[in-house]
């Protein structure tokens, strides 16, 4: 049984990669086998696990493409039950070559196709995504069985929510995902000492309810700081607030799946 | 004489809308005529000016496709030299539709078209772009006469920094905008009392060199909160350093335009 979550939100540097490689490090160290795709063209999760492609190297592009085979895409990470499919720039072709190539149907679905056959191998893979709704995004959210949004305790990323819900919606009802779920709402880089973060926090929990995670990602230097040496959180710097964040999001969201 | 900048980075949230607003409403505020276009389907900008386009009402998306004239479309805002081009959600099927109507070079030079009626009008032209290199960005790099770049002094931004500036690159030698150059580097949300902060900052300092400003803008909590008052912070609190940063800012971009 294996579940595939897209982590999404076209809001611009709400947290969507460092919560995608650190929730997904998180989960790998607790023995679970975890997949992180990168289907961001500015490949911040594979640099933030210090994996570089390199010139014509197999990335997540080939792979879509139908040039190279995924198994030989893939990479291991520090975290031994921690795989990565990797990103570059050329992946940003993609958005308009695939326009110009297959019919929009076939377009969307390309990510779905490629990963069916991974969710023998894998318990959870994640996806970070570009911050747009655009046709790698819209790749995701077709291929994922849910969407896990992070976002900030900030004014227009309330806004943002609302646009993105709407769209998560229309996929399901049009019928190109009916199954999607959203897995939940993830307030990050929550600074308790500001009123904007209190009230936009509160704001979200009464119109989000149940859907808001209780765990919340406090702004850490640490989890900037980590990327920059190609690890995450709880191989940088397990005793920050970061870590210790990430590591109770982990048991949140297993607890979540055990509720169904 | 009139200019028109385009202010951007494919880097998700890192001051881009932040800085349009502010910059725009402080050179306003010394009576400059600035018209402040917002290529954003976030609307952030417009929002954040207290601007929302109803349903049909004239915004930057139908200016675009030819179904309303671009002064029908213009709004007032708080401070009388300050003009608003507003957008709204509507706008992101415009990445869609252009790419399967027009062809390519025709594609990307709509905007750069329809700001050539403005010029005589405005003093300063900015551009707020959304955080990707898709057709939007594209329209307004090929409309500007130069790029400010705003970034946080943060890991992955100085990796994407690098991408970016391939990018206007490619737009110089390919003869998109041959004129096209970088207005600015600028340092934003930035806490001294971090290495990180302080690391980042010297590595951009050292590569960049004179193309980033002096004036960085500090992490202040005004500014994530004078957007939901739709003021830009001059309005809303003047005596902030944030408010501060932003008028020094404005100053030392005038004087680059005394050097020439
Ligand atoms: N809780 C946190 N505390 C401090 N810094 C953080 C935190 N979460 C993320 N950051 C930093 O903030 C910046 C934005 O985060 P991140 O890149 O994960 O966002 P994103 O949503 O993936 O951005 P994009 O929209 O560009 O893909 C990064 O430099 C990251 O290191
Ligand atoms: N100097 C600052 N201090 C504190 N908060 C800031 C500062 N600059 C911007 N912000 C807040 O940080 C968030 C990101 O800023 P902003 O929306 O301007 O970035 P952006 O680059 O336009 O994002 P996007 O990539 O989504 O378009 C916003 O909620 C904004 O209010
Ligand atoms: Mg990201
Ligand atoms: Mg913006």
């Amino acid at each position: 049984m294996s579940k595939i979550v897209s982590i999404s939100n076209q809001k611009g540097g709400v947290g969507k990669t460092t919560t995608s490689i650190n929730l997904a490090a998180a989960l790998a160290a607790a023995d679970l086998k975890v997949l992180l795709v990168d289907l961001d063209p500015q490949a911040n999760a594979s640099s933030g696990l210090g994996v570089y492609v390199g010139e014509g190297e197999p990335d997540i592009y080939r792979v879509l493409t139908g040039h190279t085979d995924m198994k030989q895409a893939l990479r291991q990470t520090a975290i031994p039950s921690l795989t990565l499919l990797p990103s570059s720039s050329d992946l940003a072709a993609l958005e308009v070559e695939l326009v110009e190539g297959l019919p929009s149907a076939q377009r969307a679905g390309l990510l779905a196709q490629k990963l069916a056959g991974m969710r023998d191998h894998f318990d959870y893979i994640f996806i970070d995504t570009p911050p747009s709704l655009g046709l790698l995004t819209l790749n995701a959210l077709m291929a994922a069985d849910s969407v896990l949004i992070p976002m900030q305790a900030e004014y227009f990323a309330m806004e943002g929510l609302g646009q993105f819900m709407n769209t998560v919606e229309l996929i399901r009802t049009e019928g190109l995902n009916p199954s999607l779920t959203i897995e939940g709402v993830l307030l990050c880089m929550v600074d308790d000492r500001t009123n904007l973060s209190r009230e936009v926090s509160n704001e979200v929990r009464e119109y989000f309810g149940q859907l808001v995670y209780e765990t919340t990602i406090p702004r850490n230097v640490r989890l900037g700081e980590s990327p920059s040496y190609g690890k995450p959180i709880i191989l940088y710097a397990i005793e920050s607030k970061g870590a210790r964040a990430y590591l109770d999001l982990a048991e949140e969201f297993l607890r979540r799946q055990d509720k169904g």
